[in-house]
């Protein structure tokens, strides 16, 4: 029973790794699976493969790009608490995505950020409050390898939206591959403030907190990205 | 064909049902969807003369032949699978990320003699 449990083991370890993985997983804090996957798998499982272009077999038709691995990566980032908060600031946060894990054969064809509001901040108000969501490169290390917040940043996105909103998405692919190719992901700074107004009605501290308990339910970031193994595509083989 | 029992049309090569299922194998933490999934597999004969219907090559019939001559020295074809197709598998990888991802070669759909 020792030699077939060896055997099992090791075939094991060979579908495994011909499946993209280098062990076996032991998920341990899983996160729920993003409705977006699921909405994915289930039309595929719906449209018999069979009957399916081969040349659509390797890719995402949702997004109309080419690939045959979506992964959805948890944000790892930190709150950023600084001593002395710039005014009209709600959240302040650093968002990074492990992104070593893809493997060297893949080429990343979409990186999308999503933005999750909680659906219970919203509160019904006479008064529609307006925020501005930035966010930010980090471009420039500090010492012991911690990216600032502050300095060496760029200027990625600047939106304003509404508390309404429950999801944001931002287009991440060019950043995304530049952190794959230059092997350095210093993660973005994702900013929150009050926006809307001028100096003049800016809201005083009390009125801030109050106005930014709507988006303290800041819920969660994640990282959509799709890639292309093409050795483990048919249509890549063929042409081969 | 006097030394073997006659090929009635259930033996011959086909695809056969195989289920498999992801928590005989142990991978039900990590694997989301599907549980499992039918696999099936490929098992019959390959028999002289090797019909239209068993997906032959030109070098199985041949080979058939030959064999027919001389069982001894030459096997008859195998029976294996000549179209697969993929399937999609959703799971945790080995960073807690949810991944899904397009798989080739998991279904046998039709088996031939080669």
């Amino acid at each position: 029973s020792a030699v077939l449990g060896m055997e099992l083991s090791l075939q094991e370890s060979l579908l495994l790794k011909s499946l993209g993985l280098s062990a076996k997983p032991s998920p341990k804090s899983p996160i729920p699976v993003p409705s977006v996957l699921w909405r994915i798998f289930q039309k595929r499982k719906m449209l018999p493969a069979p009957n399916k272009d081969p040349a659509d077999a390797c890719r995402v038709e949702e997004f109309n790009v080419p690939g045959n691995i979506i992964r959805v990566f948890a944000d790892q980032g930190h709150f950023i608490h600084s001593t002395q908060p710039p005014r009209l600031l709600c959240l302040q946060k650093r968002l990074y995505f492990n992104l070593s894990v893809l493997e060297e054969d893949e080429s990343l064809t979409m990186a999308q950020l999503e933005v999750k509001f909680s659906h219970n901040s919203y509160h019904a108000s006479s008064q529609r409050q307006v925020f501005e969501l930035r966010l930010y490169r980090s471009s420039q290390m500090v010492l012991r390898g911690v990216p600032s917040p502050e300095r060496g940043r760029k200027l990625l996105v600047g939106q304003s939206f509404a508390q309404l909103h429950q999801s944001l998405l931002f287009n991440l692919t060019g950043v995304a591959k530049e952190w794959r190719t230059h092997g350095r992901n210093l993660g973005l700074i994702l900013e929150i403030s009050v926006g809307g107004g001028d100096a003049a009605s800016a809201p005083t501290s009390e009125g801030l907190r109050n106005v930014c308990a709507n988006v303290d339910a800041f819920l969660a970031a994640s990282l959509l990205v799709v890639t292309l193994n093409p050795q483990q595509c048919g249509a890549a083989r063929s042409r081969r | 064909s006097a030394q073997h029992p006659p090929v009635t049309p259930s033996n011959l090569c086909k695809p056969r049902r195989l289920y498999i299922s992801f928590s005989d194998v142990g991978w039900e933490n990590w694997i989301i969807a599907p549980q499992g999934y039918m696999a099936n597999y490929c098992l019959g004969e390959c028999p002289f003369p090797l019909t239209a219907e068993l997906n032959s090559t030109n070098h199985a019939i041949l080979q058939t032949m030959v064999h027919s001559l001389d069982p001894e020295g030459t096997p008859q074809p195998c029976c294996v699978p000549v179209r697969l197709s993929p399937i999609s598998i959703l799971y945790y990888d080995n960073n807690d990320n949810v991944v899904l991802r397009h798989y080739e070669d998991m279904v046998v759909d039709e088996c031939g003699c080669r």
